[in-house]
């Protein structure tokens, strides 16, 4: 397990502390004000109430001692540029933070921002994608125009096999697993049907989601 | 291609709008104020400056007639309930909105919303996996405690055939392709050798991801 520091811990923040505090890494959790951290303080290995635009305050609390830190700061920007600007300086060797713009976003990166998040725009991108193919309930690009989908069985597939699968529309190069139920199979035979409710996982051209069968008219 | 609107046009809606026109689809954009619908504009194929709380405008823009909606406003918590309804009354089959709050989330739900979505923790759990495998720099979960992910080889795996690769941690079940420059390799040989610079996609169990040999000391 590595050790981790997050600074703002609003939902951005708060989420990002708890999820690898569930995964069993080290997470400090920082705050300027005192609900947050009564939050965190169940979630995470320490929470503390502190201005991290305080040099001193960085310095005494063994926050450059950390694997990576995460600046989840939204709105005050100065605050965020001047909080990821300190723990590089302190020696911090990965650094995210997270960006209201580009120009922020570039801002961040030259005080030595080793990663910039865009929230807004990154769900905005799953959410249009989603709704271009929405039997696909995730996608996940794998470059080159190839990616993976998990969907929901159309209807017109229902009773073919996997090998008949291949030659419909979106011509998917691979099945890589079915979810049936509570069950799993991964790399299924070529001869195994598809039946109503499975959920199908393929490696697919990016360009061919639009054709799975669908429920727009 | 079908047809969508979007309701709000800051950084989640304009991603939306752009993304979906980007694929050929039909978009309305639609915004109250007249900064984000210019800037639409080059985007969508119409963008209208128009208040959505306002029954009588919806019905005269023909929003109802839409496959999809999206409600992209994020700080004006009544508008964003108001327009949700208001789309769902008028019959827009499905509509998608953006919530503050998981119990806004749960009224616009009430409302009649089909699909709710959380920019801030949708981002922060996927920075959370970055952070916890920093070498993958892509994952998908399939559920079932399997995933798809993405990673640059570690220095560990240079020179070994996929088969050995197979065999140690976090033991993938199949390697689905090797990205080499500007070439994909779907469905590898298990005889092909791991080289420096290659990007690795794996189908691999979720819970050993930390186990990847990577950067942290
Ligand atoms: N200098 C600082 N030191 C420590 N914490 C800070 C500092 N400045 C801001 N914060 C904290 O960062 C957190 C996130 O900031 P933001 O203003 O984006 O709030 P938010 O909108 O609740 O965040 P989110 O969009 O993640 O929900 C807040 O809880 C705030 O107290
Ligand atoms: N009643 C309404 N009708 C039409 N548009 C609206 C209405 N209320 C708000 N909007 C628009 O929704 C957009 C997004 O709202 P929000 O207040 O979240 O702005 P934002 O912070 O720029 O958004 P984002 O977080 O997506 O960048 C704004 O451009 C705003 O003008």
């Amino acid at each position: 397990p590595h050790q981790f520091a997050v600074v703002g811990l609003g939902r951005f923040g708060m989420v990002v502390a708890r999820t690898l505090a569930e995964r069993g890494h080290d997470v400090l959790g920082l705050d300027r004000d005192e609900g947050p951290v009564q939050e965190a303080r169940e979630v995470v290995t320490h929470a503390i109430q502190a201005d991290l635009t305080d040099e001193a305050v960085l310095r005494e609390l063994g926050v450059a001692e950390v694997d990576a830190a995460v600046v989840a700061i939204g709105d005050d920007v100065e605050a965020s540029i001047f909080v990821t600007a300190l723990l590089v300086e302190a020696g911090v060797p990965h650094v995210a933070a997270r960006a209201n713009s580009h120009l922020h976003g570039h801002i961040l990166r030259r005080v030595g921002a080793t990663r910039i998040i865009y929230p807004e725009q990154e769900s905005g991108a799953a959410l249009a994608q989603h709704l271009r193919a929405p039997d696909v309930t995730d996608y996940f690009a794998l470059g080159a125009g190839i990616g993976v989908a998990r969907l929901n069985a159309p209807r017109a597939w229902i009773g073919r096999t996997l090998d008949e699968v291949r030659q419909s529309p979106p011509n998917p190069s691979l099945v890589l697993a079915i979810q049936r139920g509570e069950e799993t199979i991964a790399e299924p035979a070529p001869g195994e049907q598809v039946r109503d409710g499975d959920v199908l996982v393929l490696l697919c051209p990016d360009n061919n989601l639009d054709e799975i069968p669908c429920e727009y008219p």
